[in-house]
């Protein structure tokens, strides 16, 4: 897993992050 | 010290790729930038190589931040849908070296959009001087402006196409010193020279921009 080049590492990095980010943002709300 | 300079050129493309899709009117998807390298083996060792375009850092809005509710996954079946997320959780799996729970995996099973994915694959991609979109835009030092899903689909560039199956009705690159700025939306969205001269302000990195 470490062969990734670093810029494409911290980029596919954030993405994932701010994926789960909007995903929580968007989860309907349950009680 | 090479290292930290390093880091600091990411986080200022990411800083500049973010302000620009953030602070324009038009609603952008995503703005990718395409950063000149030069491949000494394929150039065979005996000059500064084969100039192409590889992945310098990109910055990913997506299209529900706008209010659009129904997501775009309208070219994937369900076979195709499972490979995304496969790879979702196999990515989420390697950059956080295994240790995955609770909400990465359920990262992984959400529906990959059809523009998450275009973009995810773009990080995959290189394009030699002159070639593809982003290759053309460069060696011509000229904007290529795609508004349309017609202009995509029509423009026999393979990246238009694809971006217009994936959803995108408008696709940009604009030139810089040392590469090209993309941008797409899935928005049809007209001509700006206001978006052309922010580029020229922030991604000219020789003459002093940003």
């Amino acid at each position: 897993g470490g062969d990734l080049p670093i810029p494409r590492r911290r980029s596919l990095q954030r993405f994932l992050e701010k994926r789960k980010e909007r995903l929580v943002r968007n989860m309907p709300y349950s009680p | 010290p090479a290292a930290a300079q390093s880091r600091l050129n990411e986080d200022t493309l990411q800083q500049r790729l973010q302000a620009l899709i953030e602070g324009a009117r038009e609603t952008w998807t995503y703005a990718i930038y395409w950063q000149l390298s030069y491949d000494s083996i394929a150039g065979g060792g005996d000059g500064e190589g084969t100039a192409f375009l590889g992945w310098g850092d990109g910055y990913y809005k997506g299209e529900e931040d706008k209010g659009k509710s129904k997501k775009r996954c309208s070219s994937v079946n369900a076979v195709e849908q499972e490979h995304r997320k496969r790879v979702i959780r196999e990515l989420n799996a390697l950059i956080s070296g295994g240790a995955v729970a609770g909400a990465a995996d359920d990262a992984g099973d959400e529906e990959v959009t059809d523009t998450e994915w275009f973009f995810l694959v773009s990080m995959t991609q290189s394009f030699l001087n002159g070639t593809g979109l982003p290759g053309q835009a460069f060696l011509h030092c000229r904007t290529i402006w795609l508004s349309g899903s017609g202009a995509l689909a029509g423009s026999g560039c393979e990246r238009a196409q694809q971006g217009q199956i994936y959803g995108l009705r408008t696709l940009v690159c604009i030139p810089s010193d040392n590469g090209v700025v993309e941008l797409g939306s899935t928005d049809v969205i007209q001509q700006s020279s206001d978006l052309m001269e922010k580029v020229n302000t922030l991604f000219n990195f020789n003459n002093g921009g940003g």
